[in-house]
């Protein structure tokens, strides 16, 4: 990979607690465009799971692309993620380098 | 009011 290259990881979040744990900030038509991790609360799933970073840039939700969706539309499919019965996790595939891929 | 500032938009999970 070139020197500029971003790396992407998956981490998978297993539902260990009753809240996913996270806030986000950005999407599409913002100057952050992709949705970046603003906040991970203690006793969250997230932290439980700890790989995901503040910071983060998240790529993609169970393999959704987050490219071109606004602030609303990302929040609403990470929600759903976390609340559908049929998983019991959420893979977010993130990106520590602040870019729009 | 003033135009909603997507900017600042940060949601809680």
């Amino acid at each position: 990979p070139g020197l500029l290259e971003p790396t992407s990881t998956l981490v998978r979040v297993a539902k260990s607690a009753g809240t996913l744990g996270i806030a986000i900030e950005g999407g599409a038509n913002t100057r952050q465009p992709l949705p970046r991790i603003v906040t991970i609360q203690r006793g969250g799933s997230a932290h439980n799971c700890g790989q995901l970073k503040v910071g983060q840039v998240i790529l993609e939700v169970n393999g959704v692309s987050m490219r071109g969706r606004e602030h609303r539309d990302a929040a609403r499919i990470i929600a759903e993620a976390f609340k559908t019965k049929e998983r019991d996790h959420v893979d977010f595939l993130v990106t520590e380098f602040n870019v729009a891929l | 009011s003033p135009p909603k500032d997507y900017e600042d938009e940060v949601t809680f999970f």
